[in-house]
């Protein structure tokens, strides 16, 4: 008997103890929901410009993928939910920071100039505008190599583990998202989606799809799956270059199989520039990192907060400075060359990062906005691209 | 342009902006590889030697300026970090900006941060304001004199995408502009 008592004692114990844990578990984690607010997430996070591709990313994350394995299959997808923004034809930047060592680095990916490239290309600038249509206006695409060297660098899965996703959202019948049928649907780009060679990817006939009709874009899938399996070389050196290359010099194109082959992503420091109690790290030139960077250098001198913008004066106040300092960031942009094409014009950055370009601009703002001359931001009357 | 942010279980980080700079690019299409190609290179129409209207030819191999600000503010004292970035071409440095002011200075949670209406000065000086913008404040503006923009943009392609850590917590918000949403766990 005695031990049948002493075994429910130790059972009526271990269901307290259990039913405590429980209880104090779901106190802090209340306390903790409570403490962060409603929507807070505790472990990790993704935001793409979709839910579906941020799903990726997240899903990535959950198999133990690096951040740089989810940004990347976040990507991935982004280029076949919203391909008007995005794509393996395009470029990407990455600034990548790693909690372990404390380090920040730049990957720039943007696309190169190619090998033959009409010199008097730039005389067509101002009729080529706003949309940039043609050939001729196509670089050495950067986008998979600046994949494949993120990965290489700070990759954990494997490389094909991050299109799965993607091609499975291709080949299990994917439809047009709203966001791309707004797009294909705007009246400016109509006449010039019509008369070009995507007129093959997003016309039904004469009318371009509408959302949620069935978009299955099988040449994608099959060139994500080569990738997946081949890496990014079968693109740069490989028979998909070949492809591309063949197929956009029927439309006039002069990028060569040499100009892929060629192509190297950049791998940087960032900018770095202290901001209150924070460091900020952006891309620096020819990313426009040294221009964020110019603008809150020379507006946190006022020392704007929540309590100066509360009343209305104080907010028109704060404007005022963004407005005239966003005259000297906009007439600064020119100068964001390329160092390594070319290494004798000055690096603006130290400059734009510093205090005294800053305090100069500080001082020059004034009560009006209208009693200065165009030339003192070094504002140009020509009206320029709006620049990705 | 698209933008991703990304904070991992170890605190390291990503931000990542992609472009196919105006709308569907060059609009060219590779039928073979279902690739659709960029206009990078009008981008060098943005190039210019101060004091100077000659535009220098492209340089093979030379990369052009680009707006893309895919950046990373780190706040080690308290263990805190905004990881953002941006799209919609001229308007990424103004719409970052004011996203960045409107969490760390001005006490905006991530999601009204980003939702904020935005202003953006053009090449002319002129001042473009997103649709819902404060009306009083615009009517303060002009009363400094700040012209506004004659010709009003179009549409507004802004699209802002950020996580932001504090201590234990972490928030994440993607654009509504552009429909987006944030998944995390």
């Amino acid at each position: 008997m005695a031990w049948g008592q002493r075994a429910t004692v130790c059972l009526v114990l271990l269901g307290v103890g259990l039913g405590l844990t429980i209880i104090v578990l779901a106190v802090v984690l209340s306390h903790h929901q409570a403490s962060c607010g409603p929507g807070a997430f505790t472990r990790a996070a993704v935001a793409a410009d979709s839910k579906i591709c941020s799903d990726i990313g997240r899903a990535i994350l959950q198999q133990q993928g690096s951040p740089v394995d989810a940004a990347i299959a976040a990507l991935i997808c982004t280029g076949v939910v919203n391909p008007q923004s995005m794509g393996l034809g395009g470029g990407v930047v990455f600034t990548i920071y790693n909690a372990s060592t404390g380090k920040v680095e730049v990957i720039n990916a943007r696309e190169t100039v190619p090998a033959s490239c009409d010199q008097d290309l730039l005389n067509q600038c101002r009729n080529s505008l706003p949309l940039g249509t043609g050939t001729q206006w196509i670089g050495v695409p950067g986008e998979l190599r600046g994949y494949a060297e993120a990965h290489r660098r700070h990759g954990r899965l494997p490389w094909a583990q991050l299109f799965r996703p993607t091609i499975a959202l291709l080949r299990e019948g994917f439809h047009v998202p709203s966001v791309l049928s707004q797009f294909l649907n705007n009246s400016i780009l109509w006449r010039s989606l019509n008369s070009s060679t995507l007129r093959q990817l997003f016309f039904n006939g004469t009318e371009t799809l509408r959302t949620q009709d069935p978009f299955p874009w099988p040449a994608l899938a099959n060139t994500l799956e080569t990738v997946a399996t081949e890496g990014a070389e079968a693109l740069y050196t490989g028979r998909l270059g070949r492809m591309l290359v063949e197929d956009i010099a029927k439309q006039g194109s002069q990028l060569t199989v040499q100009d892929l082959a060629a192509f190297q992503p950049e791998v940087v420091e960032p900018l770095e520039m202290p901001l209150g109690n924070y460091t900020l790290y952006s891309p620096p030139p020819p990313a426009g990192g040294a221009i964020l960077s110019l603008i809150l250098n020379v507006l946190k001198g006022f020392n704007f907060s929540a309590e100066t913008v509360a009343r209305l004066e104080g907010k028109v106040n704060m404007y005022h400075h963004l407005v005239e300092t966003l005259k000297f960031a906009v007439g600064q942009r020119g100068r964001l060359w390329d160092p390594s094409s070319y290494p004798g014009i000055q690096n603006i950055s130290q400059d734009f990062l510093g205090e005294d370009l800053a305090q100069r601009i500080r001082q020059q703002i004034d009560g009006r906005g209208d009693h200065h001359r165009l030339s003192r931001y070094n504002l140009s009357r020509v009206r320029g691209n709006k620049m990705g | 342009t698209s933008h991703v942010s990304v904070l991992g279980e170890d605190g390291s980080a990503v931000a990542a902006t992609s472009t196919i700079n105006t709308p569907f690019g060059a609009m060219v299409y590779s039928p073979q590889t279902g690739i659709l190609l960029n206009n990078e290179l009008l981008d060098l129409c943005r190039r210019n030697v101060p004091g100077s209207n000659v535009i220098p030819p492209p340089v093979p191999g030379e990369r052009p300026p680009s707006s893309m600000v895919p950046s990373i503010l780190v706040n080690k004292g308290q263990g805190s970090k905004l990881v953002i970035g941006g799209a919609g071409g001229e308007l990424i440095i103004s719409a970052v900006a004011q996203t960045i002011m409107n969490k760390l200075w001005f006490g905006f949670d991530l999601t009204e941060a980003i939702a904020a209406p935005i202003l953006h000065v053009n090449n002319e000086g002129h001042v473009e304001y997103e649709p819902n913008f404060n009306q009083e404040v615009r009517k303060g503006l002009q009363d400094r004199g700040q012209s506004q923009s004659q010709s009003q943009r179009p549409v507004f392609l802004n699209a802002v995408q950020a996580v932001f850590q504090e201590g234990p917590c972490i928030y994440a918000v993607s654009d509504l502009r552009k429909a987006g949403k944030a998944s995390g766990y």
